[in-house]
């Protein structure tokens, strides 16, 4: 038996939204941890890991623990049959093949169910251990998505460089080169809106802005973003979400071959 | 040449 109440259903939405364009399908893991999620996108350069730790459900309950193969797109139709400020409950049966959304209106007045048809997912769960990096830069997810697309525009590919100096962005197409520097910047009242560069040595990575731009769509789910770079692991852009938990996308580099 | 490398790479299934 599962049912977990979410109250702020909105996360969950954008959650969906976040991942969809990234992977097809995947297994949702429900423990007393939490809900959480490991999958690769087709081309395994990607990874995206997601965690709604227990606590921030207002009812969690889940008897054992259970692995649940969903479509991300046939879950995100019906997830946008909720309204933004809807209360989402989701329940299934041990064994079952079916999951249901509960949707409730803040007032009470309006309650869905939507029943969605689950699948066998063979995917495979990479281990992936606490690592050291050698930069972690905190700024305003508005500001990497914007930097993000500008640059694709431009270029397929950017350079992540820190230095003492700053995060610089670099990029180089057809038309022309691009160089995008942020520096430090605590100075401001508000600690979202801040850029914050821990360097133990710096590091310069190449990535592919494709991928880059879809980890953006989570923009909405946290008003700062965390990259943490290391010349010889993925780089992982972490989303915080809400007292819940963390969307984590991880991304292998380019390299000269 | 820039070639894009796997995750699979980094990190080992469990």
């Amino acid at each position: 038996m599962l049912e977990l109440r979410l109250v702020q259903g909105s996360l969950l939405k954008k959650v969906i939204e976040a991942i969809k364009d990234l992977v097809t399908d995947a297994n949702f893991d429900c423990s007393a941890t939490g809900l959480s999620l490991q999958a690769m996108d087709s081309s395994h350069v990607a990874l995206v890991a997601l965690l709604l730790r227990s606590e921030g459900f207002e009812h969690y309950r889940c008897d054992r623990n259970i692995s649940m193969g969903m479509n991300l797109n046939n879950m995100s139709k019906m997830l946008k049959c909720a309204g933004n400020d809807d209360i989402i409950t989701i329940k299934g049966d041990d064994g079952g093949d079916t999951i249901t959304f509960m949707f409730e209106s803040p007032n009470q007045d309006k309650i869905s169910d939507f029943e969605m048809k689950l699948m066998d997912i063979d995917s495979e769960h990479l281990g992936i251990p606490e690592a050291e990096y050698h930069a972690i830069v905190k700024m305003p997810s508005s500001e990497f998505s914007r930097i993000c697309k500008d640059l694709s525009s431009i270029g397929d590919t950017v350079v992540i460089s820190v230095t003492k100096e700053g995060v610089k962005f670099t990029t180089r197409g057809d038309i022309g080169t691009a160089n995008i520097v942020c520096r430090q910047n605590k100075t401001i009242d508000k600690p979202d809106e801040a850029t914050i560069i821990e360097m133990n040595e710096p590091v310069s990575l190449t990535f592919a802005l494709r991928y880059l731009n879809s980890f953006t769509k989570a923009t909405s789910l946290s008003e700062s973003v965390t990259i943490s770079l290391s010349s010889d692991l993925p780089v992982v852009i972490e989303y915080k979400i809400a007292d819940m938990g963390y969307i984590r996308f991880y991304l292998a580099p380019k390299i000269e071959d | 040449i820039i070639a894009q490398i796997s995750i699979r790479q980094f990190y080992k299934k469990i």
